[in-house]
Order: C-alpha cells, then structure tokens, then sequence
C-alpha cells in the first residue's frame, strides 16, 4: 500500500550487500528478497526488510517463576568471552541489590581460575574455585551446594572453552551438568551459549552442536562493539529457535545489555 | 559442500563443446554462495569468481571430462595457487628476532606466544615471552604459568608499567641479553578502536619488530578483511596466523585476508595444547574452503 509518496526502495544489490557483509546466511538472504517480491517490485522497502528480519528473532520465554539459587551454565568455544561475560552477569545481579555466586569451573586452562576470582574481587562476590587440573563437574557441584547453603540469588558457572567438533568435551560438558543437577533438582535453570559476534557461518554449527548436547535455552553474543554485525543470529531463530538474551559491548563489567531485537535490525541495516 | 552441490549443477552443463559465458553463468553463482558458505568475504569472492570467468571462457573442454567439472578444477587450481602464492616463513632476521603479535580479543595471540616459544626453544633458540597484556584480568599469570610449562624465559611488567615501559625494558634485556628470539604478546582489541589502534602503532615503533603477526580465529566471517586491513594499516603486518583450524570452521578468512591485504600467511593452531601449531598447507586449505 503505497501513500502519497512512493516509498524509497532499496535494490536487490544494494540488500544482498548488505546481509551478506553482515553475515546473514545466503539461504536466508535469498530468502528474504523472494519474500518481500524485491525483483518483482524493483526493490525492497527497509522497513519492511527490518520487520521481516526481526521476525526470524526468537522472544526469550517471559521471566515466570524462577527458582532460587538460579543456577546458569555458560559454554562455547574457545575465546568467545565466557568469563568476561559471568562477570558482567554477577556485576548486573550486584546492581539490583541481588547476591550472586560465581562458579570458576574452567580447570583447564591456564589462569583460567585466576582470571575469574579476580573478577569476582572487582565485583565484590564470591567466587567458588578448584584447584588446576581438578574435575570440573566436582567444582560445579560444590558451587550449586554453597549457592544454597548460602541463599544466593544465582550461581553463574563458567566453564572451559571447547571446540564444539570434539566429542569427549562436549561429554565433559554433560558430565557436569549431570553433576549441577544432582546438587539440586532442576538445576542447571539455564544453559547459555557464549557466541563471539565476529563468527561467521560457523556459529550455527557452534550452536547446533553445543544444543545437541546440553539443553541450552539461550545465547550471547559478545564483541558486538566491534566491526562484525553477527548476521547468524537470524539462523538461531530460524533453524534452532534459539533466542539471543544479552549482547556484550565492551569488556568492563557493565558492559552488557538486553538484547534488543528491533535496535539489533536497525543497527545492522545501518 | 561446494564439490557436491556443483557437481550437481555442472551435470546440467554436459554434453557442450565450449565454455561460454552463458552456460557457466549459473554454475559460477553457485560457486559464489559456496564462498559465502566458507566465510569468503563477499568482495573477494567476486572478484575470485570474475578471474575464474575469465579464464574459463573460450576454454576448449578437455577430452574424457564435463565443462563443469573443467570449472570446477580451475576453481581448485585457482584457490591453491593463490594461497600458494600467500605462503611465507616468519622472517629470521636481526637478533633478537622479534614478533609482536596482535589480534581482535580471544584469537588466540596468548596462547600462540606460548606455541611459537616452545617450537623455536626446541630448536635451541634462546627465546624470551614479553607480557605486553596489562590490561586482561590474569593475562600476566596466564603467559607466566604457558612459559614456566615450556620453561622459556618471560618478563612481566613492574609496578607503574605501561605497555610502552615493559615493551622498552624487554628490548634492552633482549639485546643486553642475548636472546635469540622475543616474542612480544599484546592485549585483544578491536579495529574499531582507535585509541587501542594508536597504542598499538606506538608499541611497534618502541619494539622495531621483524615480524608482526596478525593472530586470527579461523572462524571469522565477513569482518576479516576490515579487521585484517585496519590492523595492517596500524602497525604493518608481515604475516597471519589462524587459529583453532582443529573445530568445522571452513576457513574462508584466510582467503579474504591475504586477496584484500597481500598478507602472507605463516601457521595454523590447530588446538589448545601447546604442540597445536601446524605449518600452513595451502592445498589443503584450499579443499577445505571448497568443502
Ligand atoms: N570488546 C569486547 N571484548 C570482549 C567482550 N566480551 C569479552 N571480551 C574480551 O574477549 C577476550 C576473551 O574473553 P574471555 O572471557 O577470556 O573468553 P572465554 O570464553 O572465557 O575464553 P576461554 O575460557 O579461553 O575459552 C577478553 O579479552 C575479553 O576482555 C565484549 O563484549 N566486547
Ligand atoms: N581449540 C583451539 N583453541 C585454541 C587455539 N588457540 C588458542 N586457543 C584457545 O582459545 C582461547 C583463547 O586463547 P588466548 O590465547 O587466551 O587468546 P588471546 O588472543 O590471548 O585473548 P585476549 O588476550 O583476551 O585477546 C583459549 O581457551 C585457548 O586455549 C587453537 O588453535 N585451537
Ligand atoms: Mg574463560
Ligand atoms: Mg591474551
């Protein structure tokens, strides 16, 4: 329906730059040029594109009851910013006056403990460590029975970077979410998946691998103050339905917010 | 994957004498989107498929073969020989040898350090870490506990340093000291960000390094070439190594990194131990873009 004035239509060309340096997927990229009938109409008007696009965004659940301690896992590969993230979770639950506990269950790599329980110092909460090389899922555990013995409002585990294409550490990673669970029924509350932005299309083979293992219900996308436009997440909501929840715009601990499908579309849409 | 879903279209193309324009068309649009697929940046992956064009056209097809797989075979032989062309050592020169390694936050360039430390110190180099990292949370700790494991010399920073003032400090003990090699690490940071950009461009006119190295997660998609450019325009690079080539990452960055910047490409880290550093295999980079 068009109003008084024709509305400015950007071109086929001009769309298929745009998604592609953003990362969207080429299937859904096509996709949306046949949708919106863009050949057919001489071109595609970006509002409707941004509508079509958030469309593809799943909402995360509403809040409903939540149990306490809320235990949250964070996984993903290598690097993605899963303990900066834990951080800025336990620094936001600080802000609302909560009590947070945090969970250093990377045994694994080198100062991996370290980088978290400073973390938690700067913050001001707790921090529940293991020593190196210690299991994981023992870690765990200990952490869940201290957030209750404790009253904690949330417990946010950290866990070792993996590549989601190795087998024995996505068992690993089962391992310790048998482990949560049997230190409180129900737990772990939430799974998130820590994606870097800059990802291409390997962040749905991250996240379907890393599904496919641990009952994950949510994702992060950290390094969204740089240059990339993580176009996947189109793909999340599409073929995992799986909704983004907060994005990661620096490395301090406030840096994180809600994710905001509209503002997202805008933004990428430039 | 691009070998499959082509073979596919190129069937269609049976039976036909010449390659001409028209009846590789579709067949080259596929071959885009494959690109795509492998995280080729869009740009590059034009331009790729109008050199391809260029040299198929007109070409007779060979006896005993389709025009489609002929296509298909100048698409590998072209990948190859490009990132043939990109292949290239470190540069040993000047003693100490120096290495600064730079990168977008979690590449890899810590645990890199580390890697290259331990294959030189094996070849009984004297090798010195420099912890350039002040700013992460534990990063100093983390070089230190790498470089205790492979028992390389390391130098962190004192109290009141800056990157700049440990950078000079570990140029005087490097020279002072006889090292064959000093491998300066430095904290993530995005191209987006000047103020980090311009620290950075100081460190190397401090450092003077032989080789800086872009340290790049092999799972990048269409940032890499304006990550790889602004990085280059920063502080020089003389080379790229991609990391964490053990996960499904087709590897399309390294393609897009080396056509946009004529950066030459060293190694591969190939997992979080740190023997996980390969040498870069352009044939077999190049079969793993193509899928
Ligand atoms: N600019 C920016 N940097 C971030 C963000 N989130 C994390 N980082 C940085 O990314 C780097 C890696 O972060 P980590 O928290 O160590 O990542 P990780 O997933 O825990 O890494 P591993 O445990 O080694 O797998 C650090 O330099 C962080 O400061 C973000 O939202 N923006
Ligand atoms: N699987 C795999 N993991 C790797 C590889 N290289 C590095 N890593 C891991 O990637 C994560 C990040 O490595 P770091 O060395 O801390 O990365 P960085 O670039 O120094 O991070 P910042 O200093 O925060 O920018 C760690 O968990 C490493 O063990 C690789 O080739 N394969
Ligand atoms: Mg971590
Ligand atoms: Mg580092």
């Amino acid at each position: 329906q068009r109003g008084a004035a024709p509305e400015e239509r950007w071109p086929v060309e001009r769309v298929e730059e745009a998604l592609y340096a953003a990362d969207v997927a080429p299937s859904l990229v096509m996709e949306a040029i046949e949708r919106l009938g863009a050949r057919r109409e001489g071109g595609v008007v970006p509002q409707r594109l941004a509508e079509h696009l958030a469309g593809l965004l799943v909402e995360p659940p509403a809040p409903g009851s939540v149990r306490r301690p809320r235990v949250v896992v964070l996984v993903g590969t290598n690097g993605s910013g899963k303990t900066t993230t834990c951080a800025k979770l336990a620094w936001r639950s600080r802000q609302t006056g909560r009590r947070p506990l945090l969970c250093a269950a990377d045994t694994f790599r080198a100062a991996g403990s370290d980088q978290l329980r400073l973390w938690a110092d700067r913050i001001g909460c707790d921090v529940v460590t293991g020593a190196t090389g210690a299991d994981a899922a023992a870690v765990a555990f200990d952490a869940v029975t201290a957030a209750v013995r404790r009253n904690a409002d949330e417990l946010y585990v950290d866990t070792a970077g993996r590549m989601h294409t190795r087998e024995p550490l996505l068992q690993e990673l089962q391992k310790l979410i048998r482990s949560v669970r049997k230190a409180r029924e129900g737990a772990p509350d939430d799974c998130w998946l820590v994606l870097d932005a800059a990802l291409g299309r390997n962040a749905l083979s991250q996240a379907s691998a890393f599904a496919g293992a641990v009952p994950l219900n949510g994702a992060i996308i950290t390094k969204l103050d740089g240059s990339a436009k993580a176009g996947f997440v189109f793909s999340l909501g599409r073929e995992l339905r799986i909704p983004v929840l907060y994005a990661g715009l620096g490395e301090s601990p406030e840096d994180l917010v809600e994710f905001d499908r509209r503002r997202f579309v805008r933004s990428l849409l430039g | 994957a691009l070998t499959n879903s082509l073979q596919a279209v190129f069937r269609r193309l049976r039976g036909q004498g010449t390659l001409t324009e028209a009846n590789i068309e579709a067949a080259l649009r596929e071959v885009r989107t494959a690109l795509l697929e492998a995280d080729v940046n869009f740009q590059v992956a034009q331009d790729f498929i109008e050199q391809v064009r260029r040299r198929c056209v007109g070409e007779e097809v060979l006896r005993g073969i389709t025009p489609g797989q002929q296509v298909i075979r100048r698409i590998y032989e072209q990948l190859v020989e490009l990132l043939g062309r990109a292949r290239r050592d470190v540069k040993w020169a000047g003693r100490p040898m120096t290495v600064l390694l730079v990168g977008l936050n979690g590449s890899g360039k810590t645990t890199t350090a580390a890697k290259l430390a331990k294959r030189w110190s094996a070849e009984r180099r004297k090798v010195l870490l420099v912890a350039c990292d002040l700013k992460r949370p534990a990063a100093v700790d983390q070089l230190r506990r790498l470089a205790e494991r492979i028992g390389v010399d390391m130098i962190g920073p004192e109290p009141g340093d800056t990157p700049a003032t440990l950078a000079a400090r570990a140029v005087r003990k490097a020279q002072r000291e006889l090292y064959d090699v000093a491998i300066y690490d430095t904290a993530g940071r995005l191209d987006v960000d000047d103020e980090l950009l311009a620290e950075l461009r100081e460190l190397r006119d401090l450092i003077r390094p032989h080789n800086v190295i872009l340290v790049l997660d092999a799972a990048v998609g269409q940032s890499a070439v304006r990550v790889a450019q602004r990085f280059h325009e920063t502080a020089g690079l003389t080379g790229l190594i991609l990391t964490k080539l053990d996960g499904d990452a087709r590897g399309g960055a390294a393609l897009s990194v080396h056509a946009a910047t004529g950066c030459p490409i060293l190694m591969v880290g190939v997992g979080e131990k740190l023997d996980d550093l390969e040498p870069f295999h352009p044939d077999r980079m190049a079969s793993r873009i193509l899928g």
